[in-house]
């Protein structure tokens, strides 16, 4: 494994976007991890549409919550092909589901992995250099206030509330991290990332880890 | 404003606004006290959140349910080995 790595430096990463008052970390997410997937894969980056999966994962809440588990077994069961996000986007809040005919360009997942990595972030970091940016899902209850840094500490496991989108590591320097985008615009923590200490599972974040195939 | 999605019995007011920002400061400063000697270490800070009590901030963005996953398998890591 490389010591530094980020998707962002392969141009296969969509801006972070900003989830404002609605729960749809979930959503944020998973469709940023299909985006990213796609654009590996050799398809034009593209933001692809939250609000779709919002209104239409219906083993889900939308706006009011949701599980990664549950977007994904939704995509791959239905093979729901996601659309643009300027054909079907964001308003921040539930919607009735919107359908479109077979025949518009949309993205689908062919499979994918989820699986709990504690004590294994080794192994997470290979999944994400072979495959692609990871959906995990966090306790970040004492994000409210990050503004930056590597968070070490103030932070449990076993009580994730918040999913985000794992793009990259750093092991250059006297504590590795993992590179954390997150939903809540760019003005928040680093850019709109966060930094988390790799090899501890701080914050959990490798309890619940999910790769996605395309 | 983030605090529209919140439940009626959290009704915002400048008040409770300017509340919940005094004990942000404070709760930032206390999270700020450990651990300042490491140069790496996360800091914490004013941002868009700091209006909000920890208690809004997790009903309004906390809002993703866990499940329990598998623990990974040896035989995956076996098979990545054949994966250029």
């Amino acid at each position: 494994l490389p010591l530094k790595f980020d998707w962002r430096d392969k141009h296969v990463v969509t801006p972070v976007r900003n989830q404002q008052a609605c729960g749809g970390c979930w959503a944020f997410s998973v469709v940023g991890a299909v985006e990213s997937a796609w654009a590996i894969k050799g398809q034009p980056l593209e933001d692809l549409s939250v609000q779709q999966m919002i209104d239409c994962s219906f083993n889900n809440d939308g706006c009011s919550g949701g599980s990664t588990l549950n977007a994904l077994l939704w995509m791959n069961q239905t093979r729901v092909k996601l659309v643009y996000d300027s054909d079907y986007p964001f308003k921040a809040r539930s919607g009735l589901c919107r359908y479109f005919s077979t025949s518009r360009p949309g993205f689908s997942i062919r499979n994918f992995a989820a699986f709990d990595y504690s004590d294994k972030e080794d192994e997470m970091a290979k999944m994400l250099v072979t495959f692609g940016p990871l959906v995990a899902i966090v306790d970040a209850v004492s994000w409210q206030d990050y503004m930056g840094g590597i968070i070490q500490h103030h932070c449990s496991r076993g009580e994730a509330n918040h999913a985000v989108v794992i793009t990259g590591f750093d092991k250059t320097g006297s504590i590795p991290y993992w590179i954390v985008r997150n939903s809540w615009g760019r003005s928040w923590g680093v850019d709109g990332y966060a930094h988390v200490k790799m090899g501890s599972n701080i914050c959990g974040i490798a309890d619940t880890v999910s790769t996605i195939f395309v | 404003r983030p605090s529209a999605a919140l439940p009626r019995t959290w009704q915002r007011n400048p008040e409770r606004e300017a509340a919940a920002f005094r004990e942000s400061l404070s709760r930032q400063r206390y999270l700020n006290s450990f651990f300042s000697v490491e140069n790496s270490s996360a800091f914490y800070g004013i941002n868009q959140f700091s209006y909000l009590y920890p208690e809004e901030f997790k009903a309004i963005y906390l809002r993703s349910r866990s499940s329990r996953f598998p623990r990974h398998p040896a035989e995956v890591q076996m098979s990545l080995l054949n994966v250029s």
